[in-house]
């Protein structure tokens, strides 16, 4: 799976997320990345998500869209948001996988609760920073 | 100082004893890649929407990751591809699931969420409403990279399940 968010100039924020799910799957099985909410959110008032992982677990938890939720009902911060989403949401159902969040204040978070995960961020000066393993 | 675009990958087993230095830097470049397509669009004054996707499309032709070419394979060793886009502005979006013959799946989502009253297409229709928007078509065939099929048959022969609670390992 890949995925991304951003925050423009306007300060809008949206995530998209691309995928060919499971090896070996049954044909027919659809993960999260196609479900709005579990894979794959974005509203300007909270974050913009995108995840990768164990999909049927990101459905069973409506995963993306908790994140958002607890922002704009528990007004947690978006590090607070993912954490709680993966470590325990996730996690709890027994899932694995990882989530970038990004807020509207250009706050990202990145969590995860396998070994490793593919990820890179650039700041607004155009700084890159590329991690692949959990340290 | 604020982020302004942030990728991911698949998250999974990913150590370094596994990972050899040339390898590495084939997955460092192309996310390196990606970050610089997306940031180079919000830089010009464009919209995060055209970040992310000018960012997955990188990601999406590249055969290291498990999407577009390079993506895992079903039961029947065939690509299904799925992919979403949401705009945070207006909370719209569009998603398609299960097609196999689009190239770059996010260029269709969003074609769905700008061009229909819809949110998700799947199958051979959305194969159809890519046509009729004019996205490339390719073969299920262009998707499929050797490492993916030696997978494909080692997950057979382990008899290993196919539902996550049986799979010892994930593909993101």
């Amino acid at each position: 799976t890949v995925g991304a968010v951003a925050l423009d100039r306007r300060g809008n924020l949206a995530a998209g997320t691309s995928t060919g799910g499971l090896m070996g799957k049954l044909p027919g099985r659809v993960g999260d990345s196609a479900i709005i909410g579990a894979g794959t959110y974005a509203d300007n008032a909270t974050c913009a998500v995108s995840t990768t992982g164990q999909g049927e677990y990101f459905i069973r938890g409506v995963v993306a869209h908790e994140i958002a939720a607890l922002m704009k009902y528990a007004s947690l911060s978006v590090q607070q948001a993912a954490s709680a989403a993966i470590y325990g949401t996730l996690a709890g159902l027994g899932g694995q996988g990882g989530v970038i969040a990004l807020d509207r204040n250009g706050q990202l978070a990145v969590v995860f609760n396998t070994e490793g995960m593919y990820r890179g961020y650039v700041d607004e000066h155009g700084h890159i920073t590329i991690q692949i393993y959990r340290d | 100082v604020r982020i302004v675009l942030a990728i991911h990958g698949g998250a999974g087993t990913i150590t370094r004893a596994q990972m050899t230095p040339e390898r590495e830097q084939q997955y460092r470049e192309a996310l390196r890649q990606a970050l610089q397509e997306g940031y180079a669009v919000l830089q010009a004054g464009g919209s995060s929407l055209d970040a992310v996707v000018a960012a997955i499309r990188v990601l999406e032709d590249s055969p290291l990751f498990n999407a577009g070419r390079g993506a895992v394979l079903n039961r029947d060793g065939v690509a299904e591809l799925d992919a979403t886009i949401m705009d945070g502005r207006t909370l719209k979006a569009g998603a398609v699931a299960g097609v196999q013959t689009v190239k770059n799946p996010i260029l269709l989502a969003r074609r769905v969420m700008e061009a229909t009253p819809h949110v998700l297409l799947i199958g051979r229709a959305a194969e159809a409403f890519a046509q009729e928007q004019g996205l490339e078509i390719v073969p299920n065939e262009y998707f499929i990279v050797p490492e993916r099929r030696l997978q494909l048959q080692r997950l057979r022969e382990q008899g290993i399940g196919i539902v996550p609670e049986e799979a010892s390992s994930t593909y993101g």
